[in-house]
């Protein structure tokens, strides 16, 4: 309990089992949790609202190759990326969202802007770009979204799908 | 998938989240992320909710607003509430996962069920943590 700011974050969930994990990767991760907290608590501490501090922090994690969200984008079995993201205001329950995008560099923009510039909660596709483009946000090409590890973890999904020897982990379901 | 809550010095709290999905996934395929109420939820400055894992199973139990009516209607606090939803009802169901919350005392709670999480925690006049499985 605090009178203070909080702030917790989460870059999902681990895909390689602990004992795999080399320190090179592991010191890797924990420097990058690092700097995504201190994107939000930089706003916390100059008396920012928890709104702009989980805008701040989120967009640090999509910036972020090593966790699964923009940049890191997995790929689907089409080898094309979509994107999804959501915020929500606790002081009046204004929330926005997207779904199924590919183009804006950070998606939690994206539903900020849904949020903001809408009367809606959720789009999805076009409709979702269109508001996206019209708030100025940055665009992407497909390129930057892709990463050598993801793309070899899709090979390697169909591959075992195709041989009959991919297992039925949990944590394959994990976005 | 990744995401964040947080709670500011006037008491206000919010949540994100922010995901590109299970590999492998089906084109058009959507998970909890973007479902308020399911990954992501943050309403009347009770708590804060962000979630990640198996998102059908999320949805099905509108996890995040799960919580938040644990903690109005049956008077929880936000980490015994996140516990039983993330421990029990979400494992009754077959869904694994975690989330992060925060409660409108600023108090965190980072509850998963399955192997592992990546995770950090700064709390105003404490020293940052960052937790890796």
């Amino acid at each position: 309990m605090s009178d203070g700011f909080a702030l917790a974050i989460h870059g999902g969930a681990g895909v390689l089992p602990r004992a795999e994990m080399s320190e090179e990767r592991e010191a890797a991760c924990h420097a990058a949790l690092a700097r995504v907290l201190t994107a939000g608590e930089s706003v916390l501490a100059a008396d920012g609202t928890a709104l702009d501090a989980v805008t701040a922090a989120v967009r640090a994690l999509e910036d972020e190759p090593l966790f699964n969200a923009g940049r890191g984008a997995v790929f689907t079995r089409a080898g094309t990326h979509e994107m999804d993201a959501a915020i929500m205001d606790g002081r009046d329950r204004r929330a926005g969202a997207v779904a199924g995008i590919c183009g804006p560099r950070n998606p939690v923009d994206a539903a900020r802007a849904v949020m903001e510039r809408t009367s809606h909660v959720l789009m999805a596709g076009d409709g979702a770009l269109t508001v996206a483009r019209e708030a100025g946000l940055p665009f992407e090409e497909t390129s930057y979204f892709f990463t050598p590890e993801r793309w070899d973890t899709l090979q390697e999904t169909l591959r075992m799908e195709a041989d009959g020897t991919l297992d039925d982990d949990p944590s394959r379901r994990h976005g | 998938t990744v995401g964040a809550v947080a709670r500011d010095r006037a008491g206000h709290i919010a949540a994100a989240t922010s995901t590109g999905g299970m590999t492998a996934k089906s084109a058009g395929r959507i998970g909890d992320s973007p479902l308020i109420g399911a990954g992501t939820f943050a309403a009347n400055d009770s708590c804060a909710v962000s979630a990640t894992g198996d998102g059908e199973a999320f949805i099905r139990l509108s996890v995040a607003h799960e919580i938040d009516a644990r903690i109005r209607l049956a008077g929880q606090n936000v980490t015994d509430a996140a516990e039983q939803v993330v421990m029990k009802d979400l494992v009754a169901i077959g869904g694994s996962g975690g989330l992060i919350a925060i409660g409108a005392d600023g108090s965190i709670t980072l509850p998963f069920n399955c192997e592992g999480m990546y995770r950090g925690q700064s709390i105003e006049g404490q020293a940052s943590q960052t937790f890796i499985y």
